[in-house]
């Protein structure tokens, strides 16, 4: 199928199964055709994805989150982890107004499977060298969203640091590293950090140390590191 | 256009080997 078929199919008012399927095929699409397919789903089909994304999403909440509008969440997901792994796509996610506060949304430790995709797709926002500065804008949007819910702005990411999930906690620590080295102000680095402490990364930072995991290894080191270089040079 | 492609498979490379943090700190 084309680029412009599945914008025209995405027009529809697709549902439940046959959207599921629409964006299984979607994602394998966006995974295997050159980087002119991809840009001819451009702006257009980001957006459809979006909206169908912000529509599920307002979804009264399935039992157990394991129904089908949270597979097709997750599959959008996984389709935008496609669409930004190209600059065209990647640039028109960082200019599109609802990119970065709907992945933000899509932080749920009640899909923990779904939440490890998210929050690894944010980091990369967060670590990108440009001048529009994308973890003030990630920071922003937590930030905003807990507002709205009337939650500490990091309690997502200590829940999902909670779940029984290594690859979620390694993905929750991944992102909490790349929002805190992106900061210029030392500053305002030790203000996120203690932040985090006192919400309860300090005891779990005791528990998750004995966990035997490269990638989560990694994290802890790469957290501990930049906490102590920070205290030095305070 | 082969070089436009992999973006996010480097960054997410790049995050999970620790690489992206320690060289911002070089």
């Amino acid at each position: 199928r084309s680029a412009l078929m599945y914008i025209q199919e995405l027009k529809t008012d697709l549902r439940d199964a046959q959207l599921l399927t629409c964006l299984e095929s979607l994602r394998v699409s966006l995974n295997n055709n050159p980087v002119s397919w991809v840009q001819t789903f451009g702006a257009e089909g980001l957006a459809l994805l979006l909206a169908f994304l912000r529509k599920l999403q307002d979804e009264k909440e399935e039992p157990l989150y394991a129904g089908i509008g949270v597979k097709c969440q997750h599959e959008i997901i996984r389709c935008l982890k496609a669409f930004m792994n190209n600059k065209h796509g990647l640039k028109a996610m960082l200019t599109s107004e609802e990119g970065i506060p709907l992945l933000v949304r899509s932080i749920n430790p009640k899909v923990p499977h779904m939440m490890v995709d998210v929050v690894k797709l944010l980091s990369a926002i967060c670590i990108l060298e440009h001048p529009g500065n994308y973890h003030e804008r990630v920071l922003e949007c937590i930030t905003e969203q807990a507002e709205e819910q009337e939650i500490e702005r990091f309690q997502p990411l200590l829940s999902g640091m909670h779940k029984n999930s290594i690859t979620l906690k390694a993905g929750c620590m991944q992102l909490i590293n790349a929002l805190i080295s992106r900061v210029e102000e030392l500053d305002f680095r030790i203000h996120l950090r203690s932040e985090l402490m006192r919400l309860g990364l300090k005891d779990l930072l005791k528990e998750v140390r004995s966990i035997e995991n490269e990638e989560l290894k990694v994290q802890l080191q790469v957290f501990e590191e930049q906490a102590d270089e920070d205290s030095e040079d305070l | 256009e082969n070089d436009e492609t992999g973006v996010m498979d480097c960054l997410l490379e790049a995050l999970q080997s620790g690489a992206a943090f320690r060289d911002r700190r070089k």
